[in-house]
């Protein structure tokens, strides 16, 4: 069973991850921008820049400690995790099958936004997998903070704290598996092999960047800042 | 330096 406090910190994640989500009248566009490559690539970006901000709101929010961090070492975190956060969540989209149709429209843009097949398929791949493991909420919300609670992202200081805050997630996510997946005992080792899976596109993505690059696309400051982009 | 959107982000009340 989950203690009181691991209770706690569930329900306080859970709601800072439905509290923060991307504003509806972004994922309106998806319906009503036209559909040229340009105009796509630049609803991505808005798209990406918006899961920035509900990222940042979403960790601000974590209960376990993250804000006890300095102020360095939450920033590395962000920039470690912030793409690896906006694949799981835009996996969600795909699983959840959004509304009027938007899930096959933001499909389109992604295939017609300039990205080449060579990311597209494994990031469709991603979406797919996840998909298939029909995570709860509570999963979505947890899976999320450890992948940002990771210790091991460049230049973080106290990697020991970060690995206590991520290790009392692990513990609460292994319960809610078993908790909620009791016929298959292989749930928990399937979300945690998810979070391979996004090192992997988080690989893919720095390469799309610089494909993107080439074509004289252009970011925002955020966009720049988080993607260690120049 | 330029100063960080990220750290500006971060440091903004809750919910701003």
């Amino acid at each position: 069973e989950l203690s009181q406090d691991q209770q706690t910190l569930l329900t306080y994640v859970l709601d800072a991850y439905n509290k923060h989500r991307i504003p509806s009248d972004i994922s309106k566009k998806l319906l009503q921008e036209q559909y040229s490559r340009e105009e796509n690539f630049l609803l991505l970006t808005e798209m990406a820049t918006s899961h920035v901000q509900v990222l940042v709101e979403f960790t601000k929010n974590i209960p376990a400690g993250f804000q006890t961090l300095d102020h360095e070492d939450q920033i590395a975190l962000l920039k470690g995790s912030a793409v690896e956060a906006m694949f799981l969540r835009s996996a969600q989209s795909f699983t959840k099958k959004l509304p009027h149709g938007h899930t096959e429209m933001l499909e389109e843009r992604i295939r017609k936004s300039g990205i080449s097949e060579e990311f597209i398929v494994p990031m469709f791949n991603f979406y797919k997998s996840i998909r298939e493991l029909q995570m709860m909420q509570e999963e979505h919300a947890l899976l999320t903070a450890i992948t940002i609670l990771s210790p091991d992202r460049p230049y973080i200081r106290d990697q020991q704290a970060v690995e206590q805050l991520q290790e009392a997630m692990l513990e609460v996510l292994r319960k809610v598996c078993k908790l909620k997946h009791p016929q298959e005992p292989q749930h928990f080792a399937r979300l945690l092999g998810r979070l391979t899976e996004l090192r992997t596109l988080h690989h893919h993505h720095a390469e799309m960047l610089e494909s993107w690059r080439m074509s004289d696309h252009k970011f925002n400051p955020l966009l720049c800042e988080i993607w260690d982009v120049q | 330096e330029e100063p960080s959107l990220l750290k500006k982000l971060l440091l903004a009340p809750p919910n701003s």
